[in-house]
């Protein structure tokens, strides 16, 4: 229920002000998601694996992470499409560890690094803050997951 | 600079004591129409100069990263159950990173657009636009992250908005003598194909026996996953199961006790 604290605190004027927000009176609150925007989008790729094809190209650094119990855009989801991309291994699935537990599994291929976060739902940082923290540090670092 | 001094925050109403600077406000992306995106920004809290400089985005479409990513996932603040002021998050990205959390398209959040016919027609491709503008815009605005490394982040949605915009990016810098330093993205539960998205979903659904075999078969031979938009009958099968067979549950963990 967290985000009902924010449709509080982030309308009151205080906030606003110490923001430097809302400073042309927008004629409607502050709200988490905007319900017009949601329904009248009006342009979306049918698919982005061609872009994540280009950044590749562009030898970006590329981590897709998925909490596994997430049932809007599942893990399942996320393995199907990055399976279209046919990427060779570089490095073999494996269970990567914090604090002696099990944050999930990942595997590394060539230009793309995939992980789960156990236990993890859809906002991942909101679940399982200590491993996204753990996943972030690796991303930065450009290293691999901890594999103990 | 004095932009930067202007939106220089000095405390958040029951904010505890910290070390790091943080600076919000807006930043106009298109002067014609008068769009503007507001940001927040939250500085390492060690040696934020040498630091790299994170986006993070937040998805919906027309969801808000100040909400979602800023203030329940990995920015430095928890707001309390009152709403009368916030605690630290001990696992705050901001240990290693400096955070930029940016309201994207116009509409989201404080995020707005004088022209009001803007939020029935956004997309995917005005937000990559509008979103490099800012970026280009602010390191204007804070000369001292121009040529910092630069990372896009983002869940959900934002498996579109962050590749869109890296493309945009990687375009602006091939014909620009000041390009942005981006070193990599990283998406988490990422919308990314129509198809294996929704065929990948509706087989966790099934795999994690929240729908029946029948309803799990319906889906599957009923509906095109390549289509934008489902047919009468898809959208009553996929009503049939979320409001019949999954029962009173957080779709967005399965496990967790739903906010009622």
């Amino acid at each position: 229920c967290t985000e009902k604290y924010a449709e509080v605190y982030y309308n009151r004027p205080d906030v606003q002000k110490a923001l430097h927000a809302n400073i042309t009176r927008i004629p409607y609150k502050w709200t988490a998601c905007s319900e017009v925007l949601n329904r009248n989008w009006n342009d979306t790729d049918i698919s982005v694996l061609p872009i994540y094809r280009d950044m590749i190209a562009a030898g970006l650094r590329i981590w897709v992470f998925s909490g596994d119990v997430d049932s809007v855009v599942p893990v399942t989801a996320t393995r199907y499409s990055l399976a279209q991309l046919k990427l060779a291994t570089k490095i073999p699935w494996y269970p990567w560890y914090t604090k002696k537990q099990v944050g999930g599994w990942t595997e590394v291929y060539e230009g793309l690094t995939f992980a789960t976060v156990r236990g993890a739902g859809h906002e991942v940082p909101l679940f399982k803050p200590r491993e996204a923290l753990q996943l972030f540090k690796s991303f930065i670092q450009g290293k691999p997951l901890p594999k103990s | 600079n004095e932009e930067e001094e202007a939106d220089r925050i000095v405390g958040l109403p029951g904010q505890p004591k910290v070390s790091f600077q943080q600076f919000s406000g807006y930043v106009t992306v298109n002067h014609h129409v008068g769009r503007a995106l507001f940001y927040w920004l939250t500085e390492a809290a060690h040696d934020p100069l040498s630091q790299p400089l994170v986006v993070w985005l937040n998805g919906g479409p027309g969801c808000s990263s100040v909400a979602y990513g800023a203030s329940e996932e990995i920015g430095p603040f928890r707001i309390n159950k009152s709403a009368s002021g916030l605690y630290l998050n001990k696992f705050s990205w901001n240990s290693v990173a400096n955070l930029l959390f940016l309201e994207t398209p116009a509409g989201v959040g404080f995020s707005y657009s004088n022209r009001s016919s803007d939020l029935f027609d956004t997309g995917d491709g005005r937000t990559a636009r509008d979103s490099l503008q800012f970026l280009i815009r602010w390191l204007d605005r804070f000369p001292r992250y121009k040529g910092r490394e630069v990372y896009l982040t983002g869940e959900s949605y934002a498996g579109h908005y962050v590749p869109q915009l890296a493309k945009a990016i990687l375009t602006y810098n091939s014909q620009s003598k000041h390009p942005i330093n981006l070193k990599g993205i990283m998406v988490g539960n990422a919308v990314t194909d129509n198809y294996y998205d929704n065929l990948g979903t509706v087989t966790y659904w099934w795999s994690h026996a929240m729908i029946s075999d029948k309803t799990y078969r319906q889906l599957i031979n009923t509906c095109d996953f390549r289509r934008q938009k489902n047919s009468d009958q898809c959208e009553s099968l996929y009503s049939y199961a979320m409001d019949k067979e999954f029962g009173n549950i957080d779709q967005y963990n399965i496990y967790a006790p739903p906010c009622n």
